[in-house]
């Protein structure tokens, strides 16, 4: 976030509001709903609190515009700009003005009303854009089933108004830092060639063609997997990519989810029911042969015949010498197993059993 | 990349002016910015923008700077004015 030397801010912390008009796309309770809900999202890191009030003027006007709506801003039709607000002050100060030729909802469709509302009231409060793609206050519109303040929203608006009185103070994620010498994946596959590397609800994504590592939500590709990933594997003789995360599972081909998502492990790949999660997953292209790692196990899976193979699990120590007892990620890439513990990457050669090279799993982003 | 028809590049001309007008200050006489060589003032704020996006700083429209003036966003200036 940024703060400039003449940032504004209100005076008092005991704040006032009115919704002027309501959009047609919605109903009357549900902009209710989510305007109040996105004041929640910032009285609850701060000392702020808002009273709703039905009539005269409050310090933050909510209304429904479109075109030039005289505020010398007009809006622009569809898309593009879907609404703005102004800094702290009187008149026009604190207003939040939506564009209403924009189609609102209260779901994944375009556009979310209390994830956009959430973001211009923070401009309300005297908050600038962010550049933490992470951040609430980042300047584009990004879809996500649950909206929340991130560490750097918080930081931001107790930077101008102090701590929240909560004795404990709330916290937000934090937007992975590429080459966080610390950062643990979650998950890591390739996806049509591509390497793509998942944490929390971001995915990272390297592609030869461009210098710089892609940060991006894992909702902007699939809006309907969840964040949190906990294994991910490629089988490209299918041209399918399977996202893991408890007991279930997602398949997607390309941006497309495939329908009748998720599914239970054990149903598809007949895990036993001891199975709670998988840690990691990677299948070998030249066998179809996909191997699951769950605690210090490892079970394989025939792709063409679509059943576990006879004999496992069996102990990860006693196969893959060298790499533990735990994996963290796996995948395959230039005919080698990446197996990733921790920030610890082994190229692995399944032939020999043998591993080839250790490195750090982010020297794929050339930190 | 595919060339693009002339009649693109003039509504991404156009969407570069507007974007970088509405949100980096950039003044503008009504007339386009020339197609071929970018003005230093406009590499100027394509850089700023870049810059604030994460996105590779060349002060030059490439296909990620375009695609990114292209997402819905607020309309509150990514600059102070």
């Amino acid at each position: 976030y940024a703060l400039g030397e003449r940032t504004l801010r209100w005076e008092h912390t005991h704040l006032t509001y009115r919704i002027e008009n309501y959009t047609p796309d919605l109903s009357r309770a549900d902009v209710d709903s989510a305007i109040d809900r996105a004041f929640q999202l910032w009285s609850n890191v701060s000392p702020l609190t808002f009273t709703r009030v039905l009539e005269g003027q409050a310090d933050i006007m909510i209304s429904f515009v479109r075109g030039d709506h005289y505020d010398n801003s007009p809006f622009d039709g569809p898309d593009g700009i879907l609404a703005h607000a102004f800094p702290p002050g009187p008149n026009l100060g604190g207003d939040a003005h939506f564009d209403e030729d924009e189609s609102w909802t209260k779901d994944y469709r375009n556009y979310n009303l209390y994830r956009v509302a959430a973001h211009e009231l923070g401009h309300s409060l005297g908050l600038s854009h962010s550049t933490d793609i992470g951040a609430l206050m980042y300047p584009n519109y990004m879809y996500e089933d649950h909206v929340q303040l991130s560490q750097d929203d918080i930081n931001a608006i107790q930077a101008i108004y102090g701590p929240s009185p909560n004795p404990v103070q709330p916290t937000g994620p934090q937007t992975p830092q590429v080459c966080d010498s610390n950062l643990v994946f979650d998950a890591i596959s390739t996806v049509r060639g591509e390497l793509m590397f998942f944490k929390d609800r971001f995915y990272m994504r390297q592609n030869p063609f461009y210098p710089e590592v892609e940060l991006n939500f894992i909702s902007t590709f699939w809006p309907e997997l969840p964040s949190g990933l906990q294994a991910a594997y490629e089988f490209s003789e299918r041209d399918e990519i399977r996202f893991f995360k408890g007991n279930q599972y997602w398949a997607v081909q390309g941006q497309e989810m495939l329908y009748g998502y998720p599914k239970d492990i054990y149903q598809s790949f007949g895990f036993p029911q001891t199975v709670k999660n998988i840690d990691a997953a990677v299948s070998d292209e030249e066998t179809g042969k996909t191997y699951f790692f769950v605690a210090n196990k490892y079970w394989r899976y025939d792709e063409y015949k679509r059943s576990m193979d006879a004999g496992y699990p069996r102990a990860i120590a006693a196969d893959f010498p060298g790499i533990g007892h735990k994996v963290d990620a796996a995948f395959q890439k230039h005919g080698f197993l990446y197996i990733v513990h921790g920030t610890t990457q082994y190229q692995f050669d399944l032939r020999t059993q043998r591993i080839l090279s250790i490195d750090r799993v982010n020297s794929w982003f050339h930190c | 990349f595919p060339a693009t028809t002339s009649g693109a590049q003039e509504q991404d001309t156009e969407l570069v002016q507007k974007y970088l007008e509405n949100y980096y200050n950039l003044k503008s006489d009504g007339k386009q910015i020339p197609r071929q060589r970018n003005s230093s003032l406009v590499a100027e704020k394509l850089k700023q923008m870049q810059a604030f996006f994460g996105l590779k700083v060349t002060g030059k429209v490439d296909a990620d700077t375009l695609a990114l003036m292209r997402q819905p966003r607020c309309g509150v200036p990514d600059v102070a004015p």
